[in-house]
């Protein structure tokens, strides 16, 4: 141990593991986390071949898939299915980046469970839970983003043969950025304005098989690729999909809330936000996830500025730790207290958001426009902050913060897509903002 | 804000927008800003005070006669600055939340509750000029303020590498040469530096350009 942190350590007045558990919510929750890391940081398969740093962007890839694949395996061995153990192991996986596969797990999975009847269920929830298909969530378009209402992809029913014609009309209707779209998955929940008797009425969610699940390959009438190399997520596909009058069976419409009838009859949902739902627990989780990512960035810097000196502090002594001058303390503990503010509030976040749910289920919708404008502001206003304070924390670690052995370059290039993924900051903002004049 | 304006009861976290705050700072003395009512009534106030002067805005707006649409961009500016207060005094009374509901050890609890108190604190110092602007907090008080963060930072240092300690997170999973535990961070900045693809021969692949230049 360097004797710089190891007298750090020794000024302590107590004991770090206290606040591990109140980070975690207690004692037994940290101590089944660190359960959960050692089986993976111990298992070999989990190791990567070389430093991720010094890999091109199709070994990521590669290598990403082959340890989400590995997650799945040893997460059913191990029989764990409670989502918070799931998002702990498959973060040990992935130190730096973002799963593979983890949109399967969370829009479409989730979209399964909430936008689903229960006869759809039956026949999606398992097969996805066992992986007997992989899925994404495609909602983006190139030329359009948040604003749902503008979304152009088009699904016309069919009565005579009970079918939905999925279509992109034009270039900027095609779907662009969704998460291992290119070349991983087989399925999507694909996001489009329902068009049945003639009239538009709005968008809906469809579950649309995209690969033959013997081959690999699009079926005909899907186009399917990667967007390209891009500021971070090197080992994330993110795709663009162009349909050609493309045709999906009537029961692949997402029909918990609305319905399409046999004959063509639309029937409207209860509440018009309902469809916007899969979007709510990600930008809840964002919150917290946030926090994380912060804390991460306040670790490196706190560690590197008491083991760093430079400069006399008072002239004629030994040089100083960087920690001990009042503007480096400026850069680094104002951001340690915003990741302990995230992460208490992104718990605080994840709590409204389910007890919201819990209430949803049973018909009650009273709580969705708060819930709405409050995780859409939160996302916006944390992942903000901590863009800039993760670049903050990396200029506190002079030209080392620049390298990638510091951990900065992925570590910030992996948090700030969500400053504009679940929806782009400044449009979050206005949403938060449109409630509170409303109220 | 319109409810508010009709009257209707709010609940939820903007009921705040609703309730009656004091309409001055009530901090007399530096240590007045560790208190969670003060810190806390000024992030209301602000929050309260940004949110109705963007729904004046709006209604100045459409008396001009434009439109909703056309008024609310024309309010962009507000309404973004009231989204941000409101979500900031969210985190402000969640940080708050979690800490008073801790049963940590006494030490452990006040070094949580110095985090929280600054991250209140350095909040109002970034957007002291919302507060400045009606005239909820003075001058004299934000130095108060300012001299009171510079005292946290003084606290906090000593147990800074403590504090992220128990983020918990370990050296396989933060993958980073700075931030290893063991502090060892320049012998293992020279061998992660030996094992870059660059250095995998001794002389580059860029030498064939190189080489015949030296020569020219």
């Amino acid at each position: 141990i360097n004797p710089d942190i190891a007298e750090e350590r020794r000024n302590a007045k107590f004991d770090p593991v206290e606040l591990t558990y109140v980070i975690d919510g207690g004692k037994e929750k940290t101590e089944r986390r660190r359960y959960l890391e050692s089986e993976v940081l111990n298992d070999p398969s989990f190791d990567d071949p070389m430093d991720i740093s010094f890999m091109t962007d199709e070994q990521r890839h590669t290598n990403s898939v082959r340890k989400a694949i590995q997650v799945v395996r040893r997460t059913q061995e191990l029989e764990i299915s409670n989502p918070m153990e799931l998002i702990w192991f498959r973060a040990a996986t992935n130190p730096l980046e973002v799963p593979s596969l983890s949109l399967h797990t969370s829009m479409f999975m989730t979209t399964i469970v909430n936008q689903m009847t229960l006869e759809q269920r039956s026949q999606w929830e398992s097969a996805a839970k066992k992986f007997e298909l992989i899925g994404t969530y495609a909602q983006t378009e190139l030329g359009h983003g948040t604003f749902l209402r503008g979304l152009e992809t088009t699904a016309t029913y069919d009565p005579r043969t009970q079918e939905f014609e999925i279509h992109s009309p034009t270039l900027t209707s095609m779907k662009w950025w969704p998460g291992n779209l290119g070349k991983t998955v087989t399925h999507a929940i694909v996001a489009a304005q329902l068009y049945t008797k003639g009239h538009c009425m709005g968008v809906h969610m469809f579950m649309v098989p995209l690969r033959s699940l013997e081959t690999h390959l699009p079926h005909p009438g899907v186009e399917l690729g990667d967007i390209g190399p891009k500021f971070g997520y090197s080992n994330i596909d993110n795709g663009f999909l162009r349909f050609n009058h493309y045709r999906i069976p009537r029961e692949n419409m997402c029909m918990r809330h609305s319905q399409v009838m046999p004959d063509g009859t639309y029937v409207p949902p209860p509440h018009k936000k309902v469809s916007y739902g899969s979007m709510l627990p990600i930008r809840s989780a964002i919150v917290g996830n946030t926090g994380w990512a912060l804390a991460k960035g306040c670790i490196i810097a706190t560690r590197y500025s008491v083991v760093r000196r430079q400069s006399e502090l008072i002239p004629g002594t030994k040089e100083a730790k960087i920690l001990d001058y009042q503007s480096q303390q400026l850069k680094i503990i104002p951001n340690i207290a915003t990741s302990f503010a995230f992460i208490l509030t992104g718990k605080e976040m994840m709590k409204t958001y389910f007890d919201s749910l819990a209430e949803m289920n049973e018909g009650n919708f009273s709580s969705l426009p708060e819930l709405h404008a409050t995780s859409a502001g939160l996302k916006a206003f944390t992942s903000a902050v901590v863009a800039s304070g993760l670049e903050e924390l990396r200029m506190s670690c002079g030209g080392h913060g620049y390298s990638k052995a510091s951990g900065f370059p992925e570590l910030y290039t992996t948090a700030v897509p969500a400053t504009t993924y679940e929806g782009e900051n400044t449009v979050m903002f206005l949403q938060t903002a449109r409630y509170l004049m409303k109220v | 804000a319109r409810q508010v304006g009709s009257g209707n009861k709010l609940v939820g976290c903007a009921a705040y927008l609703q309730s009656n705050l004091s309409p001055r700072c009530l901090a007399k003395r530096q240590t007045d800003f560790l208190r969670q009512d003060i810190l806390v009534d000024a992030y209301k106030h602000r929050a309260k005070s940004v949110v109705m002067l963007a729904a004046k805005r709006m209604g100045e707006e459409i008396k001009k006669g434009h439109s909703q649409p056309v008024a609310w961009n024309n309010c962009h500016m507000y309404l973004i600055k009231a989204a941000m207060a409101h979500c900031h005094l969210y985190c402000v009374e969640s940080f708050f939340d979690g800490v008073n509901s801790t049963d940590a050890s006494q030490p452990a609890v006040d070094a949580l509750m110095s985090l929280c108190q600054l991250y209140a604190i350095f909040g109002i110092s970034q957007n002291k000029g919302d507060l400045l602007q009606d005239g909820y907090i003075n001058g004299e008080q934000i130095d108060m303020l300012e001299r009171q963060l510079i005292d946290l930072l003084a606290i906090i240092r000593p147990i800074a590498v403590t504090l992220v300690d128990s983020y918990d997170i370990p050296d396989k999973m933060l993958s980073s040469v700075l931030g290893r535990y063991d502090g060892n961070v320049y012998e293992n900045l020279y061998e992660w530096a030996k094992k870059a693809p660059l250095n995998k021969k001794e002389v580059p692949a860029a030498y064939k350009y190189i080489g015949p230049f030296l020569k020219e």
